[in-house]
């Protein structure tokens, strides 16, 4: 473990948090992609499947509940619980492009094709395109509500920060994983649009709105 | 082939 990954894991649970914060506290979850949050879960889902045979460290095994859980909650209040204030309208993104795609790839480019693998590795390639429907639905509403790019913000902070972790760890251990690093600058490329919105316009006080 | 520890990453 390094301060990175550190910061990068603890970036991931705040974005979570704020996330789950946001819906329960405005009862709403208006601006929230509920695809986004359906692929998130199938992220963890599929990545974790290994939570109770392969023990790294209880920090590891207490997070990997804490994401899934959280994850699924989340899907929860949007599908159920809070049902009445989701957007579907504009929460249009044909997910199957990603997710057919991407299962394809995750048979044909992995490290070792065994069952375990071949989900880690769908999960991998899923995660770095899992935000596309949240930002294509800001990019039909035109806009965001604050607390929303805050979310977004530690979310795309969280995979930037493992990729200095990889560096890191390429330099210092001499451990690099290719899969992880090209899906974590995929996804990291896919915020940047919105990391220049961020720090140019939230940052100065302003509300998040894409030029329509 | 990486083993399973590898996976020591979130």
């Amino acid at each position: 473990m390094n301060v990175f990954r550190l910061i990068g894991d603890l970036s991931h649970l705040l974005a979570i948090l704020i996330l789950l914060w946001k819906i329960w506290k405005t009862r709403s979850c208006s601006g929230i992609s509920g695809k986004s949050q359906f692929l998130f879960a199938l992220v963890f889902t599929t990545r974790y499947l290994d939570l109770f045979t392969n023990f790294i460290s209880p920090y590891n095994t207490f997070m990997k509940i804490v994401y899934i859980v959280c994850s699924c909650v989340t899907v929860y209040f949007i599908y159920v619980k809070f049902k009445a204030t989701y957007d579907s309208n504009h929460d249009t993104f044909r997910v199957e492009f990603l997710v057919v795609p991407v299962g394809g790839l995750a048979f044909l480019v992995n490290h070792d094709f065994t069952p375990l693998e071949i989900l880690w590795t769908f999960s991998i390639y899923l995660e770095s395109v899992a935000i596309l429907p949240q930002l294509f639905m800001i990019s039909k509403t035109g806009e965001a509500e604050t607390i929303t790019s805050h979310y977004l913000f530690a979310l795309g902070a969280y995979r930037a920060l493992y990729i200095v972790n990889w560096v890191y760890r390429y330099y210092f251990e001499g451990f690099f994983d290719l899969i992880a690093i090209v899906a974590g600058c995929v996804q990291t490329i896919l915020y940047c649009d919105f990391f220049y919105l961020y720090i140019t316009k939230v940052l100065q006080g302003k509300k998040l709105s894409l030029p329509a | 082939e990486k083993s399973q520890m590898d996976k020591d990453e979130l």
